[in-house]
């Protein structure tokens, strides 16, 4: 098939910015 | 008893007592009191006057007070309820309290709808999670063709928009993350449960920070 099988997930995608990681904030 | 600070905390505009917010939220009255340590903390980084400001933010999420970005934009926003430009200790507490690992997850989906309905129409819309995508791609230093992003963005708006209306309602977005529940993994953090370890209030703070 030419089709892509498995893409990524585009919310996936954006669920790895740094930024929605709000676990920063309790960093030292 | 137990009101040490408390000629200070009168002072600090936004402040909530400590009983009411974990009367609200999944926090104990001592979570809240360790909560309101950090919080000094971060509202006092830039701008010393109790209230969060969106460089502080970034200060803490990026150690760079000018670095802007799409999601700590609306992360802002929404901790941001009364859309006043700085966040309050009661805001603070109450957007945290839906990260809590006991937090209903219903709260944590809503939460993901809000934050990725970006112009808050009410729908997540594909021009909405295009951007978001280059947002990220941006941010990583991701070079993705443009036909590749609109597969991969046609794909996922696809498989979300089950109506086919060509808008994520709030009651598809629920569906699409029961089917990838790794989409609110971001919503709890696990620090939550342990912030009284990491910000013991109970413990007179000296107010003196090592440099």
């Amino acid at each position: 098939s030419p089709k892509s099988p498995n893409l990524i997930n585009a919310f996936q995608l954006i669920g790895m910015s740094s930024c929605l990681d709000l676990s920063g904030l309790f960093e030292k | 008893m137990g009101c040490y600070h408390s000629k200070r905390t009168k002072e600090t505009p936004g402040y909530e007592e400590p009983t009411v917010l974990a009367a609200e939220t999944p926090f104990t009255v001592s979570e809240v009191e360790a909560l309101y340590e950090l919080f000094k903390k971060l509202s006092s980084s830039v701008i010393d006057d109790g209230l969060i400001h969106k460089e502080e933010l970034q200060l803490a999420l990026f150690r760079n007070k000018n670095r802007r970005n799409l999601f700590a934009d609306r992360i802002f926003d929404l901790f941001d309820v009364k859309r006043n430009g700085v966040i309050e200790f009661g805001e603070f507490v109450r957007s945290l309290g839906v990260f809590h690992p006991n937090a209903p997850v219903e709260d944590k989906i809503h939460f993901t709808f809000r934050l990725y309905d970006l112009r808050q129409t009410g729908f997540i819309e594909r021009e909405e999670l295009k951007e978001m995508v280059l947002a990220i791609l941006h941010e990583s230093d991701l070079l993705l063709s443009d036909d590749v992003v609109e597969t991969i963005v046609d794909k996922t708006f696809s498989d979300a928009d089950l109506k086919g209306d060509g808008k994520i309602d709030p009651e598809e977005w629920k569906e699409f993350v029961s089917k990838n529940p790794s989409l609110i993994k971001n919503m709890t953090l696990p620090y939550l449960k342990d912030i009284t370890l990491a910000f013991p209030s109970f413990v007179l703070s000296t107010e003196v920070e090592d440099s």
